[in-house]
């Protein structure tokens, strides 16, 4: 599509539908490209490193880092049928590697077969999960988590909650209820993790802001990212919001998770 | 949302007696942002533009109507006729003679759930004996969810003892005919559109089964590439409806126009909640109120 020639309209235009069908949206795509405009450059590959250090800059990226000594915390959350369940068992494999000591916890009481689903991947890597049965509230599972993950000194406790959409208010209060109990605990270094799938739209960011107006979130998980959309919604949460990513699930398999790598993500955007 | 970007871009024309180039110029420029802010498909939007402006321009304005309104109905008009006149019903044979239908879809997407509903539903609006069959053979736990959303809607659930959807598909087939089901439904595995294999595999299913309706289930909060993956499960299965999912969020809904406008098949559901009874007879109205916004 790009060969080295000079810039014009057109090659403007073309420009612009790449950002456009990377979900990036209409305001930064139409800032960037008036940016571009006002810049003139004069071949395409210059057009594209430009946008490219302009979406690099864009980004928010971080590792997450368990701490030392103390109990760290990921409560799991997001709207329904994103790979929540699944990234936990990911996410536990992924820190059992590294030595550390992990503990689930089935907090999604509502949706059918939500408990035995995390209990086969709980199985699987021979690691204890705190569960009660379909019905139950959720926030007594959480609040037994932490105390059994306290008595037991593991390294990280993952909770697992039920999908939700953020404009579903009851689910949202059920949610905060959830996460106070955690804070109430203390003694613990907590993140909540936002989990977003990478084929949503502009509503992604809607998912974002609201759950970080709710119980605040300290870092996102993007999903089927090998289902090959460009996850373009990822600018307007780090532009708007400055919540970093930190990985990436690109499979259904347990090993199918790495860590959000910047560079790499944006130049799947121009491929 | 699309209506404001129109009353927006006429609040500066009041007393014009037609629509003008001119004078839609800023409209189509905000329609066009609005209608991506509402994830409609890129390709789709450029379409729909020109057809707009096409019709808006040749209009001589309605004597009772001012530009502005007339031109809002364009573009709902535009929005209605593309998502289908009308809600498009199940293609159920009829009763003592088994209809079989088959869920295909994204992982994630709803289908097990849907499976669900879609079973209530036919039960009890036309007092069909139901069956469902548990295809996924992959996620962990799906059977139990089948089995378990079987349960909620008070229909049988078919689960097969080997590892092989295929097989399963067929069992449950000779299962529903002596068991004397008026319908089977198969629930499969979620799937990516881009995953040869398994697309093959869903293929296969419909080939062997021979599916009164293929309903392809997809999140209603879908971005840019809804189309591209409706494209491929359609080439694959040549479905014959779509249910959208999730409607009960507060996404815009772009992808159901999208899709609608690629392979052109009916809509003929929306998922509006979790539970076993939500879902919806698909009206076009309601979806073109939502996009506009
Ligand atoms: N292709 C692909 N599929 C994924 C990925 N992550 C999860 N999935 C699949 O997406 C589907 C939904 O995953 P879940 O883990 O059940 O999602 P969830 O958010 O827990 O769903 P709810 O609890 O129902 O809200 C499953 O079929 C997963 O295998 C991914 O990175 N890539
Ligand atoms: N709010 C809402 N949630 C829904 C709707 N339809 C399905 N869900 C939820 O979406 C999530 C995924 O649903 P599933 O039925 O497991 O999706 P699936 O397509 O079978 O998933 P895979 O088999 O893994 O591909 C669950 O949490 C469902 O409760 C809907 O219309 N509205
Ligand atoms: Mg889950
Ligand atoms: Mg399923």
């Amino acid at each position: 599509l790009f060969t080295g020639k000079s810039l014009d309209d057109n090659d403007l235009l073309k420009l612009e539908e790449v950002l456009l069908s990377s979900d990036i949206g209409p305001q930064i795509s139409s800032t960037l490209i008036t940016k571009l405009r006002l810049k003139g450059l004069n071949t395409i590959e210059n057009a594209i490193e430009f946008l490219k250090k302009e979406l690099h800059d864009i980004i928010c990226d971080k590792e997450y880092i368990l701490k030392d000594g103390v109990l760290n915390i990921v409560l799991v959350l997001g709207v329904n049928g994103v790979g929540k369940t699944t990234s936990i068992g990911k996410l536990a494999n992924f820190h059992l590697k590294k030595g550390k000591t992990v503990l689930l916890a089935a907090a999604d009481t509502f949706r059918a077969a939500a408990t035995e689903q995390l209990t086969r991947w709980a199985k699987v890597m021979d690691i204890p999960i705190v569960k009660q049965g379909e019905g139950a509230d959720p926030a007594s599972i959480v609040y037994d988590a932490v105390d059994s993950a306290k008595s037991k000194g593991v390294d990280l406790l993952i909770i697992d909650t039920a999908g939700r959409l953020q404009n579903k208010k009851h689910l949202m209060d059920e949610l905060k209820k959830m996460y106070k109990i955690i804070e109430t605990k203390g003694g613990c270094d907590t993140h909540n993790l936002l989990v977003i799938d990478a084929t949503t739209g502009q509503n992604a960011f809607h998912q974002a802001h609201v759950f970080n107006e709710v119980v605040g979130v300290n870092m996102i998980m993007m999903t089927k990212y090998d289902a090959l959309s460009k996850g373009g919604i990822v600018f307007n949460i780090s532009k708007k919001l400055n919540i970093p990513f930190t990985f990436i699930g690109k499979g259904e398999k347990i090993e199918d998770i790495e860590v959000f790598n910047r560079e790499k993500f944006i130049e799947r955007i121009f491929n | 949302g699309i209506t404001k970007a129109i009353s927006d871009s006429f609040k500066v024309l009041t007393g014009n007696a037609r629509i003008t180039e001119t004078n839609i110029g800023n409209a189509i420029n905000d329609i066009r942002t609005a209608l991506i802010e509402a994830d409609v498909n890129m390709v789709v939007v450029k379409d729909f533009i020109n057809e707009i402006t096409a019709k808006a321009i040749g209009e001589q304005v309605v004597r009772a109507v001012n530009p502005k309104d007339q031109f809002i109905k364009i573009v709902n008009d535009g929005i209605v006729d593309i998502l289908g006149s009308k809600s498009e019903a199940l293609k159920l044979k009829p009763k003592g003679t088994l209809t079989v239908i088959l869920l295909a879809g994204l992982q994630g997407a709803g289908k097990t759930t849907t499976a669900g509903k879609l079973a209530r539903y036919i039960k009890n609006s036309d007092n069909r004996k139901v069956l469902l069959s548990a295809c996924d053979v992959y996620r962990p736990a799906a059977i139990e969810q089948l089995q378990r959303v079987g349960e909620l809607a008070g229909v049988d659930v078919f689960v097969g003892d080997k590892k092989d959807a295929i097989k399963i598909s067929k069992e449950s087939y000779k299962h529903a005919k002596s068991g004397n089901y008026d319908v089977l439904i198969i629930d499969t595995a979620g799937r990516l559109h881009v995953d040869k294999d398994m697309m093959m595999e869903v293929k296969k299913i419909s080939k062997d089964l021979r599916p009164d309706d293929i309903l392809f289930v997809c999140d209603s909060m879908m971005g840019q590439h809804a189309v591209e993956i409706a494209k491929e499960f359609n080439d694959t299965l040549e479905v014959t409806g779509v249910i959208l999912t999730k409607f009960d969020s507060d996404t815009r809904g772009g992808a159901a126009f999208s899709i609608k406008k690629v392979i052109n098949k009916p809509i003929k559901f929306i998922g509006v909640s979790e539970k076993i009874d939500g879902l919806e007879v698909f009206y076009p109205e309601r979806i073109a109120s939502r996009i506009l916004g």
